[in-house]
């Protein structure tokens, strides 16, 4: 009876009614959303651990396609805790709906509430090709507790019947919307958008080249695949984990000087810069030409002000473009000094098109989309496209490095989202 | 304990007093469609005796229509082997609360007739 009471008179931060007709979705109204693995509730067939680390990726796959994010709370008092998860048979934990013994319905969940898993069932790890994969049922089950439905459509995890799990088993495309719907989707601002550059050798000799794109917030990054229109299944990792040698967070810009002589990377954070050995895959403490690392950026870069907001390197022209408070300082690197003309106001170096539309001052990135042959200036959960060359041939009229009006990054990016600090070294 | 041999448990055998009981008839059958909500706008039930009421006759034929239209089975309305073994394919205890509209039905069954052998076990569901 308490469990049904909960169910319709759900407690702070539980329910929010999106529309005022009828049948209208009720989803959690707040951002972070606490998990336990009831302890009088455990399976017998796996390990406690096992069973925990199972529900700890569940929850994790939802969080990184959703603005939610989970945290297992083993401490708080029971009634405290938003989703409670366990193992029984028959009558159970106090549920109304009983279990039905071996096949037939091996889980169920309560929207904004708990979830039963039934223990007569044989629920094995994801790397088992028996029995029924618990990630994936966990992973159903977390979905109707969000808020979502069963759906028929071929590939969905929402469909009520089980189907064995793929070995690359993850949410796709419509499932991810079908969240979002409920939820939204993620937005937020970054500190350094770029792309990495790898140079192989064909079995000819030819030099042929690949980049990735990497979005790094405080301590953690994105690999996003421009071609799927998502992060890389399984992101956002630490930087420790993936950059070795530079800070840990907070990473101020990035920057690839990169023409017929020069091969160089770095990362700014601060008053200081590395240099990163793309071979090595790991920061230098001192390159070739002596030069110790990390450097002043004063010494380094002769001319520009520290701690930068963002930089980034025009191939053409040769030339960093260094982004600090309102201005933009233009660094030539065969010359190693700051052009003449510069500093220069950003409003004036990339003029707003339409008037007023501009970031102005303190941007929070700059990058120059290899996909997309364009400059991308980001602030808050904006960017603003700089006018290409290709773009002033087919209206002169546009001003020389013009801005576009600004247009939210989840538009262009979509599913860059956040998870639990908890989980990032899952 | 559930039987197994296996050092990593993956032959686990259930009991065979804890097994589900199959959906082999006609009375299981529209229990099933009505617990899933197939048969009414169901909502979730806090008491299996407050289950909306099974379908009968024709409501129960357009239910087992619907059922087999989304499960890609011809939909004939009758419960035939094919429609038994979906429904007893593992599955969540979470109602199928938003339902495909009715499909217009080919002819008019007042009552469905199970199909294939009378014996039981021609009925019984594939072993998992």
């Amino acid at each position: 009876s308490k469990r049904f009471l909960q169910m319709l008179l759900p407690g702070p931060g539980r329910q929010r009614e999106d529309s005022p007709a009828g049948g209208a979705a009720r989803i959690f109204s707040k951002k972070t959303l606490s998990w336990r693995l009831l302890g009088e509730a455990y399976s017998s067939q796996l390990s406690v651990d096992e069973q925990r680390s199972v529900f700890r990726l569940a929850f994790r796959m939802w969080s990184e396609v959703t603005p939610l994010d989970f945290r297992e709370d083993l401490t708080s008092p029971g009634a405290t805790v938003d989703i409670k998860l366990g193992f029984g048979r028959g009558r159970h934990l106090g549920c109304p709906r009983v279990f039905d013994g071996s096949g037939q319905e091996f889980a169920h969940a309560w929207r904004l509430g708990d979830i039963h898993f039934d223990e007569d069932e044989h629920l094995t790890l994801p790397t088992s090709d028996r029995g029924i994969s618990l990630l994936k049922v966990a992973v159903h089950e977390i979905g109707h507790v969000l808020g979502l439905p069963h759906t028929y459509r071929t590939g969905s995890v929402m469909q009520p019947n089980y189907t064995p799990q793929e070995p690359a088993f993850e949410l796709d495309w419509s499932d991810r919307k079908a969240i979002q719907k409920l939820y939204g989707s993620c937005q937020g601002s970054f500190d350094t958008v770029f792309d990495w550059i790898h140079k192989e050798r064909t079995q000819y000799g030819e030099v042929r080249v690949r980049f990735s794109t990497y979005f790094f917030r405080k301590s953690w990054y994105w690999l996003y695949e421009n071609r799927n229109n998502r992060t890389r299944y399984g992101d956002p990792s630490r930087i420790q984990a993936g950059w070795r040698g530079i800070p840990a967070q907070g990473i101020d810009a990035f920057v690839h000087v990169w023409t017929w002589r020069r091969d160089e990377r770095y990362f700014f954070k601060g008053h200081r810069y590395w240099r990163y050995d793309s071979d090595q895959d790991q920061a230098l403490t001192q390159d070739q030409q002596g030069r110790s690392y990390p450097e002043l950026i004063s010494q380094g870069f002769p001319g520009i002000p520290s701690p930068l907001d963002a930089a980034y390197f025009d191939r053409r022209q040769q030339q960093i473009y260094f982004f600090k408070e309102a201005l933009v300082f233009a660094f030539d690197v065969n010359r190693n000094r700051v052009q003449s003309s510069y500093p220069m106001r950003m409003t004036e170096a990339f003029p707003a098109v339409v008037p007023h539309n501009h970031p102005v001052r303190a941007i929070d990135a700059a990058y120059y989309s290899y996909a997309q042959g364009s400059l991308f200036l980001f602030k808050g959960d904006a960017y603003w496209r700089v006018l290409n060359h290709r773009a002033r041939q087919d209206n002169a009229r546009l001003p020389a490095n013009g801005l576009l009006p600004k247009r939210p990054i989840s538009g262009a990016w979509p599913d860059i989202c956040d998870v639990h600090s908890s989980t990032l070294n899952m | 304990e559930m039987l197994f041999h296996s050092r990593d448990h993956s032959d686990l055998e259930p009991s065979p007093l804890h097994r589900a009981k199959p959906i082999a008839d006609l009375r299981a059958a529209q229990r099933f469609l009505s617990r899933y909500g197939w048969s009414v706008p169901s909502a979730w039930a806090p008491s299996p005796k407050q289950l909306p009421e099974a379908p009968v006759g024709t409501a129960l034929a357009e239910a087992v229509r619907r059922f087999q239209h989304v499960n890609a089975l011809p939909a004939s309305g009758e419960l035939d082997a094919a429609t038994l073994a979906a429904m007893n394919r593992p599955r969540c205890g979470v109602p199928d609360t938003r339902l495909p509209p009715p499909a217009a039905p080919s002819t008019l069954t007042p009552t469905p007739a199970l199909l294939g052998s009378s014996t039981p076990q021609s009925l019984q569901p594939k072993a998992r």
